[in-house]
C-alpha cells in the first residue's frame, strides 16, 4: 500500500459517500445518471467475484463490501425509493448501457492477462470478468457526463461527486507509477491503459470544474 | 496457489 493508492481509495470512498449523502439526506437524485450507477454496480459485481475466495486483508475486504453495498443501494434508491425515484430525470438519461457493455465484454475475451499468468490458479472466467470490469469502469462515467451536458444547472454535490470519481483514478495512475519503480516486474498494461482512458474522459470536466472553482461561478458544461 | 499480483488492488 502506498500513499497514492490510499488517497485514491479514500477519494473513491468519499465520492460514493457524497452521492449517498445527497440521495439519503435531500432525497433527491436530480442530475444523477442511473445508467452510470447501474454500470458501476456491474463493475463492482464483476470485479469482486472472488471476494470470498481470495482474501487479501481486512482493509481490502471491507472496502469491497462498502463499494458493493453502496453501489447497489444507490441503484435501489434511484429505482425503487418512492421519493428519490421521482427526482430521477430519465428523459435526460438516455445513454444505452449495452453499447458500452458488449464491446467491453468482447474486448475482455480478446485481450486479457490470462496468457501472461498461465501458472495462476485463477479461472479464465474470473480473469475475463475482472478484465471486463476494468474496461467497463473506464467508460461507465459516459452516461453521467452526457447527462451533465444536458442538465443546465449542475448542483454542487453532483459536481463534487463526479470530480472525486475522476480524481480517484488519477491518483491510482500515480500509484501504478510508484509501484512500477518500487516493485520489480510490476507491469500491467491492461490496467494502466484502461485507467488512463478513464481519467482522460474526465479531462474536459476537470477543466470546466476548475474554471468554475477559480472564477467562483456555477459549474456548466458546454452542450 | 499463486494469486494474480494485480488483485491486491480494489
Amino acid at each position: 500500500m502506498n500513499i497514492f493508492r490510499l488517497a485514491g481509495d479514500m477519494t473513491h470512498l468519499l465520492s460514493v459517500l457524497v452521492l449517498l449523502l445527497k440521495i439519503h439526506t435531500i432525497k433527491s437524485c436530480a442530475g444523477i445518471s442511473l445508467k452510470t450507477q447501474e454500470l458501476y454496480a456491474v463493475v463492482f459485481a464483476t470485479r469482486y467475484l472472488d471476494i470470498f475466495t481470495s482474501y487479501i486483508s481486512p482493509y481490502n475486504t471491507m472496502m469491497k463490501l462498502i463499494f458493493l453495498g453502496s453501489s447497489f443501494s444507490i441503484v435501489w434508491y434511484m429505482r425503487y425509493h418512492k421519493i428519490v425515484r421521482r427526482s430521477y430525470d430519465k428523459d435526460q438519461d438516455t445513454f444505452r448501457p449495452y453499447i458500452l457493455m458488449l464491446p467491453c465484454l468482447i474486448l475482455a475475451l480478446l485481450i486479457n492477462e490470462k496468457f501472461t499468468f498461465k501458472e495462476i490458479s485463477t479461472s479464465f472466467f474470473l480473469f475475463v470478468m475482472w478484465t471486463f470490469s476494468l474496461y467497463l469502469e473506464a467508460v461507465a462515467i459516459l452516461p453521467q457526463l452526457v447527462m451533465l451536458q444536458r442538465t443546465r444547472n449542475i448542483d454542487n454535490l453532483t459536481g463534487q461527486y463526479v470530480f472525486l470519481l475522476g480524481a480517484y483514478r488519477a491518483l491510482y495512475i500515480l500509484n501504478w507509477i510508484y509501484r512500477y519503480f518500487t516493485e520489480e516486474h510490476f507491469v500491467h498494461w491492461i490496467t494502466w491503459i484502461s485507467g488512463l482512458v478513464q481519467t482522460l474522459l474526465y479531462a474536459d470536466f476537470f477543466y470546466y470544474y476548475f474554471q468554475s472553482w477559480k472564477n467562483n461561478v456555477k459549474l456548466q458544461l458546454p452542450a | 496457489p499463486l494469486r494474480q499480483p494485480m488483485h491486491d488492488e480494489l
